[in-house]
């Protein structure tokens, strides 16, 4: 199955 | 200081709820463009992002820039307070350690008023890119909470793939598996409830349902949603409001 992704490195820390 | 006014207490109850339980906790930035939100949830696979703009309010004041930090249940509490129809005044000083609430009611000349503790929250402000998105579907936003719902008795995940032709909704699970397809097509008489899918590539990508269910809490801002896929990248679901945006991004599920 699928594993959850996250949203970090997707954003950058301003 | 902020002094913001809003016409119907409905339009802010109906965002809060829509975002309280992804993120209980997070920081108002109010300045002389609006109030905003940003705030990932705490498993950092969901953000949200929402923008109530100045012109939605009548007066807005808001000089320099204030961080409010507010427990969305708490504020729940006390809009639970209000009446859909009641005007909400929200104030704070600049430095505040509270948030002044008042309800009116101009019919029965009912003035009631709150103030809630604000805390301390370290949140990081995150960039977001404009994206060049592969794919956007709007869609009818009552038919995307029917599809999450009724998808998420049969697994946890739904894969979303967009061609030309439509969008289409499939999910296994272990009694079986299910899918629904929408064709795009284009209602004249009532265009909220077309489907319309802008494409520059076909994509394909798998998403956490327990997280789309939980964005379709709100459902009740605006009458269609708009989903923005790329391949690798979060998805975007979107929902307009006259006066601003809630937005909700979502990483997807990556095949092992």
């Amino acid at each position: 199955s699928a594993q959850q992704g996250r949203l970090d490195g997707f954003f950058k820390v301003l | 200081m902020l002094e913001a006014r809003i016409e119907q207490a409905s339009v802010l109850k109906r965002v809060i709820e829509a975002i309280k339980d992804l993120v209980p906790d997070c920081n108002f930035d109010c300045n002389d463009t609006g109030i905003a939100l940003q705030a990932m949830d705490n498993s950092h696979v969901a953000l949200v992002a929402m923008l109530l703009r100045a012109d939605g309010f009548s007066p807005y004041r808001c000089d320099r820039n204030i961080a409010l930090g507010i427990n969305l249940n708490s504020l729940t509490k006390v809009l639970r307070c209000a009446q859909n129809e009641d005007m909400i005044t929200l104030k704070a000083d600049d430095a505040p350690d509270s948030l002044n609430l008042v309800f009116e009611n101009t019919e029965n000349e009912r003035i009631s008023e709150y103030d809630i503790k604000l805390m301390d929250i370290d949140q990081e402000h995150l960039g977001i890119p404009d994206t060049e998105y592969s794919a956007s579907i709007t869609l009818p936003t009552a038919e995307f909470q029917r599809i999450c719902r009724d998808l998420s008795q049969l697994s946890e995940s739904v894969a979303i793939e967009a061609t030309k032709e439509g969008v289409k909704f499939s999910c296994s699970g272990d009694i079986g598996n299910g899918s629904v397809t929408l064709r795009t097509h284009q209602n004249v008489d009532k265009p909220e409830l077309s489907t319309k899918v802008d494409l520059t590539e076909p994509v394909n990508l798998t998403f956490s349902l327990k997280y789309l269910v939980n964005f379709c809490k709100a459902s009740s801002l605006s009458q269609t949603v708009t989903l923005s896929l790329s391949n690798e990248v979060p998805l975007l679901v979107e929902y307009k409001m006259d006066n601003g945006y809630v937005r909700f991004y979502l990483a997807p599920k990556i095949d092992e």
